[in-house]
C-alpha cells in the first residue's frame, strides 16, 4: 500500500483537486484507493456529498479514543464515494478543536499512520488531503505518507510559501531514519502561459527545485469546478479536459519514479 | 476610522487580493489606509516585499506583551507599503504558535481591537486580512471590525463553507450589543460566466443571501497575479483591468451603504 499526502500551507492551490483527480485516474486503471480528509473544512468530504457538520464518525474518532486503534474502529469510518474503487474516511468540523486538544498529549502525530496500518491489505493507494495550516493534522499527514505532493500556484507569492513548506519537510526528515526519508514532488498549478507571473514563476521553480519539480504542469481549467457539482471525479466528468490530461501525465511520472525507488 | 475585516475559512478565495485592491482604490481617492496582516502565512506582508520569517516586530508583539498596549508600541510596528497613503502592520510566521499560547489566557480576542484604538486618529480606513482558519487570529479580526467582507468563490463547494462562516458571524453577534452588530457583505469572486458551476452558484448565492450579497461580481482576471510580482496595488499596476473595475464597483456600493447607516 502506497501512501501519498497532498499538502501546502497556502490556501486554494489545488490540494483537494489534486487528491480527487489523481484518485480518479488511479481507480480507472484498476487500483483500489482510500481517501482521507484531514481538513476540518471538509472540502473532500463535501465533494462526495457528505456534510462535515453532521457526520457522526470521522477522522476525529482517531484522535478522540484513548484505546488502541483497531481494524473495526477504522472500518466503521469508511464511506463510499461516487466511484466503486474509491472509499473515503471523512472529515468533520469538530476536528478544528483538535489543535487545542493535542497540546500536552504526546504522540498525537501518528494517529493517522496507525489507523492506515490497520487497513493495509484493503487498498493499493491512500491519498491524504490536508488543511492549509501547519498543525497536528498536517503533521499527521506528513508522518503517515511515503511521498508528498505539493501543489504550488505559478505566481510570485507562492514561491515564498513553498520555502516554508520545504523547511517543514526537512524538519520532519531529521526525525526519520535514512531508509524512510520523505521525498516530495512539486506540482505547478493554475499555469497560464499568457501571464508573465505564471511564466516567470514556473522558471524560478525549475531553477530552485530542479529535482523535485514535476514536468507535468497543471493549466488553469475551469472544468474542475463543474466536476464538484455532481461529486464525480474529474476524469469521469470529462476525461478529455486539459486539466485531466495534465494530471494523467503527472501520475505517469509519479508511478515511473516509484518503480525506480 | 472605519475598520473592515476580510475573512473566509476557505483557502484561496481572494481574501488578500480583496484587501490589497480595495486598499489601493481607497488610497487613490485620498483616504489614509492601514493594513493589518493576521495570517501567519503572511501573504499580505510578502506582497509588499517583507519577509514574514525574518521580521522582528509584527502583529505577534500585540499578543506577546503582558503590559497594556500603548500608542508607541503600535507605532513601532508600522511599515511602509508601495503606496504613500497605505501603511502595514505585518505578520510573522511565529504567529502560527499563537493558537497554542492563547489557550487558557482570557481576553486574547481583543488584542487587535485595542491596538487599533491607539491609532484611531491617524487613519480613515483599516483593512484586516485573516488566515483561512477559525482560531484566535480570526476571532480578533471579527472582534475588531465594524463590517466584514466575505469573498466566496462562485463554485459549488464554496457555498457549504459559507454557511459555516455565517454561523460564526451570528455567534459573534450574540456577544455584541444591538448598536454594534457586525454586518457583512458577500463578494462573489473568480466568476466565469462560461462555466455552469459559476453561473448556478452565483444564482444560489443570490437566493440564499439576498441582503448580504454584493451586486459587484469579481471576474477571473489573471492580471491580479502580475501585480504581486512588483508589490504594486492592482489599481496602480493596471487601472483598466476587469478585476480592478469590478472592485471599484464593489467599493462604491460599500461606501454607499455606509452613508446610509
Ligand atoms: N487547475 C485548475 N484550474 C482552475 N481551477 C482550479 C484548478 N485547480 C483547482 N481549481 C479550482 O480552484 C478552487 C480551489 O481548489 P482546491 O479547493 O482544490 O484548493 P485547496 O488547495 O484544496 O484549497 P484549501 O486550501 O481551501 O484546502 C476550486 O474551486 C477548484 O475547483
Ligand atoms: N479574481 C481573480 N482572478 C484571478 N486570479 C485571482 C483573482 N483573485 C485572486 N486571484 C489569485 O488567486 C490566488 C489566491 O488569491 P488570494 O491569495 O488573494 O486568496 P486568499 O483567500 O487570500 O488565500 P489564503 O486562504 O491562502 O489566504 C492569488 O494568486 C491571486 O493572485
Ligand atoms: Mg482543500
Ligand atoms: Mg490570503
Amino acid at each position: 500500500m502506497h501512501v501519498w499526502s497532498v499538502a501546502n500551507q497556502k490556501g486554494g492551490v489545488g490540494k483537494t483537486t489534486t487528491v480527487v483527480t489523481v484518485a480518479g485516474l488511479l481507480a480507472e486503471v484498476g487500483y483500489r484507493v482510500l481517501l482521507v480528509d484531514l481538513d476540518p473544512h471538509g472540502s473532500l468530504t463535501s465533494y462526495f456529498g457528505y456534510d462535515p457538520d453532521e457526520l457522526e464518525h470521522s477522522v476525529y474518532d482517531l484522535f478522540a479514543t484513548k484505546h488502541k486503534i483497531n481494524r473495526e474502529g477504522v472500518e466503521r469510518l469508511l464511506l463510499n464515494s461516487s466511484h466503486d474503487r474509491i472509499d473515503l474516511i471523512p472529515a468533520s468540523t469538530a476536528m478544528a478543536t483538535l489543535e487545542r486538544k493535542a497540546i500536552g498529549e504526546e504522540g498525537m502525530g501518528l494517529q493517522v499512520a496507525k489507523a492506515l496500518a490497520q487497513v493495509r491489505d484493503s487498498y493499493d493507494y491512500v491519498l491524504i488531503d490536508s488543511p492549509p495550516v501547519l498543525g497536528v493534522l498536517m503533521v499527521n499527514a506528513l508522518a503517515a505518507c511515503q511521498h508528498l505532493l505539493v501543489p504550488v500556484q505559478t505566481e510570485f507569492l507562492a514561491l515564498k510559501g513553498l520555502e516554508r513548506m520545504v523547511r517543514t519537510i526537512s524538519m520532519i526528515n531529521r526525525a526519520r531514519s535514512k531508509s524512510k526519508k520523505l521525498s516530495f514532488t512539486i506540482i505547478p498549478t493554475f499555469y497560464d502561459r499568457r501571464t508573465q507571473a505564471s511564466v516567470s514563476s514556473l522558471r524560478e521553480l525549475h531553477n530552485k527545485y530542479p529535482n523535485e519539480i514535476s514536468n507535468a504542469v497543471i493549466p488553469v481549467d475551469t472544468k474542475f469546478r463543474n466536476a464538484s457539482i455532481r461529486g464525480l471525479v474529474p476524469s469521469v466528468m470529462d476525461s478529455s479536459s486539459r486539466g485531466v490530461h495534465s494530471y494523467a501525465r503527472l501520475l505517469r511520472s509519479l508511478l515511473e519514479r516509484q518503480k525506480q525507488e
